[in-house]
């Protein structure tokens, strides 16, 4: 499991 | 997106429409902290200067836009052409010992130090807490009116909806975002106690009033 910003998310 | 993320987003939307319109319709804005309105403004300002440098999708940058749009309508609502109902004297808590803090913290821990990855984080660590200057007022005045807790149960609910959205990204994506997770357990987790009066006296038709 990678872990990355959830930049797509409000 | 799933079904848990859409709910999340559109309770938080419905939220801020249900605040906006009663302060609107009310032509008052008693009982509502500026503060937590401010600091929210703050929120989604630091949050979506992506808007300038990366395009997700129109979804993305509409709920963007009407978050943002709503978040000033609202402060501008309670601050200038509604001014004379807002209740100043009891909203007192100090919001500069949580963007103080919040914002050390985002200096420390983030994903990248670069300056957009910093408010970014400085969003999510503000977001966690800025309900607190409203919840302190509610203790303060030992009541809330019914749409002020319909407000803050929408708002609560989104959180909470979007933690099964990470449950889920976790899941079927393998996707996590630490830094989200974290502060958006400690978000929920301050509703907690909210949520317990809104179920046990809200929904029973009672007006929500503290012990003394």
């Amino acid at each position: 499991t990678a872990e990355m910003p959830s930049k797509d998310e409000l | 997106m799933n079904i848990f993320r859409l709910a999340g987003d559109l309770s938080h939307l419905a939220a801020i429409i249900v605040l906006l319109l009663k302060i609107w319709k009310t032509r008052s804005c008693a009982g509502i902290s500026g503060k937590s309105q401010i600091l929210f403004a703050l929120v989604f300002t630091t949050r979506y200067l992506d808007l300038f440098t990366n395009f997700i999708s129109p979804y993305n940058t509409v709920m963007k836009m009407i978050y943002l749009g709503c978040a000033y309508a609202t402060v501008y609502l309670i601050y200038m052409k509604f001014k004379a109902t807002y209740d100043g004297n009891h909203d007192t808590f100090r919001a500069e010992f949580l963007v103080v803090p919040v914002g050390g913290l985002a200096f420390l821990v983030n994903h990248e130090f670069s300056p957009l990855e910093i408010l970014w984080t400085f969003s999510i660590y503000l977001e966690s807490v800025a309900i607190l200057p409203q919840l302190f007022m509610i203790s303060k005045t030992g009541e809330a009116e019914t749409i002020t807790t319909h407000y803050l149960f929408a708002l609560g609910m989104y959180r909470a909806l979007y933690l099964i959205n990470w449950i889920w990204r976790y899941y079927f994506e393998n996707f996590f975002d630490l830094i989200a997770i974290v502060a958006g357990c400690v978000q929920t987790i301050l509703y907690c106690d909210f949520f317990y009066l809104y179920i046990t006296k809200v929904l029973q038709g009672k007006k929500l009033s503290l012990p003394a």
